[in-house]
């Protein structure tokens, strides 16, 4: 609570940046995923 | 002239997200108002934040459901290839539970959000888990793999067989011993019992017996796990029997031909699979979200809903 705007825009920016990888890497498997379900079928 | 102090390295990456209120502000405004506008940016840096971190959050139990269910998905991909034989296409019900299980798992293609709605509990992880032991034990139903269920594990295979063969043979690899023949009341074909040649090392039994329905087809009951090298193992063993041999050998580039065709989609799964695991394993955050995303899953789908 006590943090300075500079030290939130740190943690958003930090945030931001773990969001985009993670939405990047849920792609990725959901692609995958879709693929080998695909094959299987 | 802004107000903005540029004390953040980080501002160029958000321009749109800096309150606009601290950049219309001209340097004729006292203190006061610089630190009102300073204290109302921080607010709602703290809302951007606490959205983006509900986001983080959400998206973190989202790959969690989708990792797991996908590499559930490759398990049992892997057991098929490397159980299943061109020969014997008719599995009773394991195959058929393999159809019907990724349904189940695409259940969230929409917003990426799973739609199971099964009942939570407070062992859910487990329940979950147990889920999937059982649909792995179902699939690879038709050869058993561990000794713990030797005795338990009975597997029932169909075989189209030339209906004027009556050798009651069904040519899966392993080499066989016929120990007995009876006939039974329900069926004018008589049935053939087999013990694995390895025995008495090796325990499994097979009974051979054409379908009373379909005559053109064998039904070979497996009881029991091998307890030593399977087919494909036994394709360049020289002592192997010559109509044993050709088979095994077929079912060997049978299996190859499959591999082939995956290899490649394989390789790349198996290798994002690793990167994510390894970003997954360097943050420790994500680690524990990634835990209490697989554990309290369901039980967060349900209060949301």
């Amino acid at each position: 609570k006590d943090k300075s705007a500079s030290e939130l825009r740190e943690e958003l920016n930090r945030v931001n940046s773990e969001n985009k990888k993670i939405k990047e890497m849920l792609a990725t498997v959901y692609e995958n995923y879709y693929a080998l379900h695909h094959h299987l079928e | 002239i802004s107000l903005n102090l540029n004390t953040n390295p980080f501002d160029r990456s958000f321009p749109a997200k800096l309150p606009k209120e601290e950049i219309k502000v001209s340097t004729s405004a006292g203190v006061e108002r610089k630190w009102l506008v300073k204290d109302k940016s921080a607010s709602e840096l703290r809302e951007e934040l606490n959205r983006v971190n509900s986001e983080n959050k959400k998206i973190k139990e989202m790959l969690a459901t989708v990792y797991e269910n996908y590499y559930a998905l490759h398990h049992h991909l892997e057991k098929l290839q490397s159980r299943k034989s061109p020969e014997i296409d008719h599995i009773e019900q394991p195959m058929k539970k393999t159809k019907q299980d990724p349904e189940e798992f695409l259940g969230f293609p929409n917003g990426l959000s799973s739609g199971k709605t099964e009942n939570s509990s407070s062992n859910q992880s487990h329940h979950y888990q147990q889920q999937h032991e059982q649909k792995n034990q179902l699939l690879s139903c038709k050869r058993p793999v561990t000794d713990s269920f030797n005795k338990a594990r009975v597997s029932t295979v169909y075989v189209p067989a030339d209906s004027s063969d009556t050798s009651l043979t069904v040519k899966d690899g392993y080499q066989w011993r016929k120990y007995g023949q009876k006939v039974t009341r329900d069926n004018p074909s008589p049935r053939a019992y087999f013990r694995c040649s390895f025995a008495p090392s090796c325990p499994v039994k097979k009974k051979v017996q054409r379908s009373a329905e379909d005559p053109s087809i064998l039904v070979a009951t497996y009881e029991g796990t091998h307890n030593h090298l399977g087919p494909n193992a036994s394709a360049g063993d020289a002592t192997s029997q010559a109509g044993s041999s050709t088979v095994t050998l077929d079912m060997v580039h049978g299996g190859q031909k499959l591999g082939l065709e995956t290899n490649e989609r394989r390789t790349m799964q198996e290798v994002l699979v690793q990167q994510m695991a390894s970003s997954l394993t360097n943050d420790s955050n994500f680690t524990a979200a990634l835990a209490t995303a697989i554990t309290g899953r369901l039980l967060m789908e349900q209060s949301r809903t």
